[in-house]
């Protein structure tokens, strides 16, 4: 049924194998298959952003599957951050100014 | 400011490298890193302090749904020190209201806490000096990251959107020349080095660099010279009996 040329059909069985080796090495699990199919899209996101931050880095790192490969930039952000944000630093005072130049 | 600094090169400075699972307690294990190293240096004494006990009895009541630096100091201060990890052990959860500060003896204390300048080499002065240090980055880049150093743009990753904290360890310099398309196509240009400084995460072992990562040093990457914290561990003294390692 598909119009692609017959080298680019094996692609989604290898990103299914690096997700199953994905998977095996991080002790990863689904509870149903569309759970499943969902992390596998993920996943397949996440690898192009890596490829993508590799592109655009100025230094030496390497970007690509890591324990977080099938978690969503939103998930990542809840599960591993600090979530809340800063809004002052304790016993830092506000700066009073005075209209006039002068006064404290 | 010596040219380089590895505090993971002193015996018993830094602590094994934690796994925080689904808790989201960076804040906590980054400032019991601080306090830990600290103590090792001024006391030449090894302790386990217990990140639950953070957890449990942050002044702000919010456990593994995130906290401050900040915060994890004053709840230090609060309780007069902290428990052992071995009286108070990591949960990977915490309940409000649970708090069981009271109930275990305290093995080291903090006398107080302050922020650096946001000057990098400062920085690296301080913690040559002194000791590691905590600071708090975007982590967006993180969520991807195996090895090497990260050198980001404001544009690729927001220095003022900060939401991860770890603990700094060191810094150095990267002999290889730099590994861009446009380094690479201008080979009659020197090779230079990548300053970088060295974070001790807490995504366990499996993940960067056997559980650290290194940020590009000197443009501020990922925002990291925003809330440069430190415990402050003994008395004040010129110089810190350990030296940090090259």
């Amino acid at each position: 049924d598909s119009l692609l040329p017959k080298d680019a059909v094996p692609q989604p069985l290898e990103l299914k194998e690096v997700f199953k080796l994905f998977q095996i090495q991080f002790n990863r699990s689904y509870s149903n298959p569309a759970e499943y199919t969902r992390r596998l899209s993920i996943f397949a996101h996440n690898l192009a952003q890596a490829q993508w931050l590799q592109q655009e880095d100025l230094g030496t790192a390497e970007f690509g599957e890591t324990p977080f490969s099938d978690l969503t930039e939103e998930e990542f952000g809840q599960l591993y951050g600090h979530q809340r944000a800063p809004e002052r630093i304790p016993n830092m005072a506000k700066k009073i100014e005075s209209e006039k130049w002068g006064q404290s | 400011v010596p040219p380089t600094c590895d505090w993971r090169k002193a015996t018993n400075i830094i602590s094994s490298i934690r796994n925080q699972g689904n808790c989201a307690c960076c804040w906590a294990m980054a400032a019991v890193d601080n306090i830990q190293a600290l103590w090792s240096i001024n006391h030449h004494q090894r302790v386990d302090l217990s990140v639950q006990e953070l957890l449990d009895c942050n002044r702000c009541g919010n456990g593994c749904n995130g906290g401050f630096v900040w915060d994890a100091y004053i709840t230090v201060l609060n309780n007069s020190g902290l428990a052992s990890e071995k009286d108070y052990p990591f949960q990977g959860h915490w309940k409000p209201h649970r708090c069981l500060a009271k109930k275990y003896k305290k093995v080291a204390w903090i006398q107080d806490f302050t922020m650096l300048s946001s000057n990098e080499q400062a920085i690296a002065g301080y913690l040559a000096a002194h000791g590691p240090i905590t600071v708090t980055i975007n982590k967006k880049l993180l969520q991807n990251y195996q090895k090497g150093v990260i050198k980001a743009t404001p544009g690729s990753c927001d220095p003022h959107h900060v939401d991860h904290s770890v603990l700094l360890v060191g810094y150095g310099r990267e002999k290889r020349g730099m590994q861009t398309g446009m380094a690479l196509s201008h080979s009659r240009k020197p090779r230079r080095s990548t300053p970088y400084w060295i974070l001790k995460n807490s995504w366990g072992a499996q993940w960067g660099e056997k559980g650290y990562f290194r940020l590009y040093r000197g443009n501020n990457t990922c925002g990291i010279t925003k809330y440069p914290l430190t415990a402050r561990v003994g008395p004040l003294v010129k110089k810190p009996p350990i030296s940090c390692p090259p």
